[in-house]
C-alpha cells in the first residue's frame, strides 16, 4: 500500500515560489492499477517523483509498505528503488551511450544477475513492446515513440512490485497505447503488481481500476472503475 | 507549394541498413494545413526533418517555392530556415541553459529585431500559450506539456511561412491541446501559413485539410476534410 499523506512540494525560481503540490493525499492499494489526470503543470510529474524518492517532499509523509520514504536518505531511496520500483519517464532517461538492449538490461545489473541471463530477459522484454530488430540502435538512432517502448521494457524487466509510468503512450500510435495498456492490465492483475500511471489520454486512463484528478496540485476527485 | 518527390532515406546502424523512407511523395499546398499520422517507427519524424533540411536525403527531391532544398549546402539551409520555417519537435530541443523567454524569442535574433521587440513579441507568445508566468523558468523548472508549449510558442515567434510540429500535443491535456490546434487552424487560414504536423491523435488530425497516411516509409492514403 502506497499513502500519500497532505504532501506539499514548493519550487523556487529566483524569487518566486511554484507550489507544484499544495497538500494532496491518497492512497493506492497493492495490485491496484491507480491512473492520474489532470491539466498540463498540475503537479503530477512531481507527484510521481515524489512518492518514487527521486525528490524530497517540502512537507508531508510519503509510506510504501510501511517505511517513510520521505525520512530515508539518498543511499537508502536508491536501494529501495532498485528493489521494488521500476519507472516509464515522460522524458524517457535512456541512457545515449547504451544501446536499447544495454538500456533495458540496467535493472538486472542492479540485481546482481548474471550477464547471459540480463542479455536474455532484455531481449524478452524488446521482443515483447516489438523492438528486438533495434535492439543494438543507440537512443539516437530510434523514433520517440521506439525510445518510449525502451522506457518501458526498462521498467518492466524486473518484475518490481511498483511502477510508476508518467505519461507511457503520449509518443504511441493507438495500437501500440492498448498493446501497452492491455499489458500493463494483465501484470497488475496476474503478478499483483502495483501501477500508478499519469496519462492526458482518457481512453487510457479507462483501463485503470481508480483514476485521481489532480487540480493545482491538490487531489480533488477519485473515480473507480465501473468495469471491474 | 512543398514537393516531395520519391524521397529515399537509409540509415546505418553497424551492418544493418534502415530504410526509413522508402519512396515517398507528396505535395502540399500554400496555407494548407496537411497532417501525417502513421505508426511508431514509420517514418514521420524523418519526413519533416528532411522537409526542413535538417537531414539530407538518400535520395529523391524536396522543392519548396521552387527551390531544391536536397541541393542546399549547410549554410543555404540555414538562412532559408531562418527566413521560412518554424519547427515544433517532438523532443522540444529547447535550451536548457536559457529561459523560457528567451527560448522563444530566439529566432527573432536572427532576423536582427531590435531587442526589446523581441522580449515583447516573445512575452505575447509566451501569454497566447498560458505561460507567461514561467517566461523566467528553464526547461527543467517546467513540465513537460510547459515545454512543448514553449516550442509552439518558438516556432510561431517569427510568423514563419511553413510550420512543421512534430507531435504538438502529445504532453498536452485535451484542453490546451484543443486550444493549440484552434490557434494553428487560425492562422493557417488568416496569415496563409502552411502546417505540417504530425500526430497520433486522431482527434487532432480532424482538425486538418488534409491527412496523409504514412505506413512504412511510403504514403498509402490522403484524406480532405470534409468540413471544409
Ligand atoms: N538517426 C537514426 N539512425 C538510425 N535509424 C533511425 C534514425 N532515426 C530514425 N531511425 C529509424 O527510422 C525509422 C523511422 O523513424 P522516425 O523517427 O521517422 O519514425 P516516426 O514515424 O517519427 O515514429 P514515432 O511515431 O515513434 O515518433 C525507425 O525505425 C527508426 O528506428
Ligand atoms: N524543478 C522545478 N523547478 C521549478 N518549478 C518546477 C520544477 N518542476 C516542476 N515545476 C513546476 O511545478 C508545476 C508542476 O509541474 P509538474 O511537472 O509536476 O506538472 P505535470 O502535471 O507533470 O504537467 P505536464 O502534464 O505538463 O507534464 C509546474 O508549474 C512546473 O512549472
Ligand atoms: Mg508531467
Ligand atoms: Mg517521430
Amino acid at each position: 500500500i502506497i499513502e500519500v499523506r497532505d504532501i506539499k512540494k514548493v519550487y523556487r525560481v529566483g524569487e518566486n515560489r511554484i507550489r507544484a503540490l499544495d497538500g494532496l493525499s491518497l492512497e493506492i492499494y497493492p495490485g491496484e492499477f491507480a491512473c492520474i489526470v489532470g491539466r498540463s503543470g498540475s503537479g503530477k510529474s512531481t507527484l510521481l517523483n515524489l512518492m518514487a524518492g527521486l525528490e524530497g517532499v517540502t512537507k508531508g509523509e510519503i509510506i510504501i509498505a510501511g517505511k517513510h520514504i520521505e525520512k530515508m536518505n539518498e543511499k537508502e531511496l536508491i536501494l529501495f528503488r532498485q528493489k521494488n520500483i521500476g519507472f516509464v519517464f515522460q522524458s524517457f532517461n535512456l541512457l545515449s551511450h547504451f544501446t536499447a538492449l544495454e538500456n533495458v538490461a540496467l535493472p538486472l545489473t542492479f540485481r546482481g544477475i548474471p550477464k547471459n541471463v540480463r542479455k536474455k530477459k532484455a531481449m524478452e522484454m524488446l521482443e515483447f513492446v516489438g523492438l528486438a530488430s533495434h535492439a543494438k540502435h543507440k537512443p539516437m538512432q530510434m523514433s520517440g515513440g521506439q525510445q518510449q517502448r525502451v522506457g518501458i521494457a526498462r521498467a518492466l524487466v524486473a518484475n518490481p512490485k511498483i511502477v510508476f509510468a508518467d505519461e507511457p503512450t503520449g509518443n504511441l500510435d493507438s495500437k501500440t497505447s492498448m498493446d501497452v495498456m492491455n499489458l500493463i492490465t494483465d501484470i497488475s492483475h496476474q503478478r499483483h503488481t502495483t501501477f500508478v500511471m499519469v496519462t492526458h489520454d482518457q481512453n487510457m486512463a479507462a483501463y485503470a481500476d481508480k483514476v485521481v484528478s489532480v487540480l493545482d496540485g491538490k487531489n480533488t476527485d477519485v473515480q473507480y472503475s465501473k468495469t471491474k
